[in-house]
């Protein structure tokens, strides 16, 4: 079905979404934050 | 069968606000039942509020010990809690659109009011109970509903209460304990003063044959949404917000310990009531914050995992 | 999804044309099909056995012009412009439209400069009138222009009819898709099942203490 392959072609074509080193970095440093977070609450339950 | 609900039976309706079976029992009414568009419309104008609180009426019917919600509408005011009767604003507001509600064929009356608490907590303030004292004084049956917009985004699910206010002089009995929540600093002593003047309703909610049918269509715009969006990205002022204020409570923990004598430690004798001390909320403050945290960050990666990591 | 949707009823208007003509008339036919605006789509009517027998008769180059269209650009054209009948304003514009999804198909960010060179454009202001009106309102690209750093970011570019060899790397693209989103599946299970041990041997923790405690509140009273 020629249609439904255009239409997954192009979903396709979407992947990935974002590919850039300013999304990774912000990406990072977002996981570095919440890694950060994570850990200052263990030292208060501590 | 799911449909019944919306039917309005003015008859009984009128008997019931003849009987008045509320007024031997303050704690008459137990149950909340919120439809899908009053609980859509409330938390939308809640949310577009953004930190300034906003307020609402409520239009519905009630059945049994049941408060039945069926619309909201939005009223033209703003910062409620920052003035003594802010729905003074809008009365004119009010009796217009009642009295074209009617017109238009809408029997139901005005059951209650909500309005927000953008970022601490589903809870009736000073000014919050004083009004609804009033409203339950002159406008029974009426219902308080509370919405936090801030913690619906960062929790993910919808920060709701619903309240009745106990009348003057009322003391109840012992309440079962309410889920806890966190309350800023700035708050603490306004919700601390009046939590007992009032109690929490059990909500539930309902929506039409209709109601199913539009949501399901939705259903795709609701996943593209709600993948776009991200609670860490969205309220990071919020989250800010909560840890500055949990370091202020850790500070306030630690000079009450240095100015106890003997610290926490009490007696079982002198103990009148189990109270969680004040580190332990705090401990549970900082998990809650976490969590929502991790919750945030989690989606991110399994979105990155899904999203990023093909390439054709 | 929307180009298809509003392209179906064409593509059955002009399949079923195709089918109930031969020879010269297709000719007819295949111009009306690629200067068609809304009709971005030729691999249903290639199919059609009426005009792949167009191959090798007087009108092979109607063939090759409906090829073009389904896969090829408008580089493709300049090259084998001998070969293949001249174009009207609507083809050269179909064309046009149809080598920026093929662009789009390999880069995300297109450069202005690869963009004009690619569509014979001469200067910047007639590459954004290009890629605004003809291709983002068509609806088959959707993007930012990026006048600062001279480029075109692409969010969605519709997808053009295969090529042969394109399928084997779809399915693969698929199948590894299929497999990371299994894996991740497995994982969140596993984690899952991870925080419901931690859980239980937290709660056993904590009752083993609160038990010692008030053994020795006992002992102590």
């Amino acid at each position: 079905e020629n249609s439904l392959l255009r239409q997954v072609s192009s979903l396709l074509r979407r992947l990935p979404a974002i590919e850039s080193g300013k999304f990774q970095d912000d990406f990072l440093m977002e996981y570095n934050d919440t890694l950060l977070v994570t850990y200052l609450a263990m030292l208060t339950n501590c | 069968a799911s449909d019944a609900i919306f039917f309005y039976d003015e008859s009984a309706q009128t008997k019931f606000q003849q009987e008045k079976p509320w007024a031997n029992d303050p704690h008459y009414f137990k149950r909340v039942k919120i439809s899908a568009l009053a609980l859509l419309k409330m938390v939308v104008h809640a949310r577009s509020g953004g930190t300034i609180e906003v307020m609402g009426l409520m239009q519905g019917k009630t059945d049994g010990d049941a408060i039945i919600v069926m619309d909201a509408f939005a009223l033209p005011v703003e910062g409620t809690e920052t003035r003594v009767n802010a729905q003074a604003d809008a009365y004119e507001y009010m009796v217009d659109y009642s009295q074209t509600n009617k017109q238009a064929g809408r029997l139901e009356n005005v059951v209650g009011w909500y309005h927000s608490h953008p970022g601490y907590g589903c809870w009736l303030s000073g000014i919050d109970v004083s009004t609804q004292m009033l409203n339950q004084q002159f406008q029974e049956p009426f219902l308080a509903v509370v919405i936090d917009p801030t913690r619906t985004v960062s929790a993910g699910k919808v920060e709701i209460g619903a309240f009745r206010t106990y009348p003057e002089g009322f003391k109840p009995a012992d309440e079962p304990i309410s889920e806890y929540q966190t309350i800023p600093l700035n708050k603490i002593e306004d919700f601390g003063v009046h939590c007992k003047q009032y109690y929490s309703l059990d909500i539930t909610y309902f929506k039409s044959s209709l109601d199913c049918h539009l949501l399901d269509l939705l259903w795709n715009k609701y996943w593209v949404n709600t993948l776009s969006s991200s609670p860490l990205l969205g309220n990071g002022d919020y989250v800010a917000g909560q840890i500055s204020d949990l370091a202020e409570k850790l500070e306030q923990a630690e000079n009450q310990m240095a100015h106890t004598r003997f610290g926490s430690i009490i007696t079982p004798s002198q103990r009148k009531k189990e109270e969680e001390p004040a580190l332990a909320k705090i401990t549970r403050d900082s998990t809650k914050i976490t969590v929502e945290q991790v919750h945030g960050l989690m989606s991110q990666v399994i979105k990155d995992i899904l999203f990023n990591s093909v390439r054709p | 999804m929307d180009i298809e949707q509003k392209q179906a009823d064409l593509i059955e208007h002009f399949v079923k044309q195709v089918s109930a003509n031969k020879g010269s008339f297709l000719a007819s036919i295949i111009i009306e099909a690629t200067s068609n605006p809304s009709l971005f789509a030729f691999s249903e009517i290639l199919a059609v056995s009426n005009v792949a027998e167009l191959q090798g008769t007087e009108h092979s180059m109607y063939l090759n012009l409906l090829r073009l269209f389904a896969h090829g650009t408008w580089s493709d054209y300049k090259i084998n412009a001998g070969s293949l009948p001249n174009l009207v304003a609507e083809q050269v514009l179909k064309l046009k439209q149809l080598t920026v999804l093929t662009l789009a198909e390999t880069s995300k960010v297109l450069p202005y400069d690869h963009l004009m060179q690619e569509l014979d454009v001469t200067n910047v202001r007639e590459l954004e009138d290009f890629l605004i009106n003809e291709c983002m309102y068509s609806g088959i690209v959707r993007g930012k222009l990026d006048q600062l750093r001279r480029c075109f970011e692409v969010q969605f570019a519709a997808g053009r009819d295969l090529r042969p060899a394109q399928l084997g790397s779809m399915i693969q693209t698929l199948t590894n898709w299929l497999s990371t989103s299994d894996n991740l599946l497995l994982t969140i299970q596993e984690k899952i099942k991870w925080a419901d041990t931690m859980s239980e041997l937290d709660k056993k923790h904590k009752k083993e203490v609160d038990d010692r405690v008030e053994d020795v509140k006992k002992t102590l009273s």
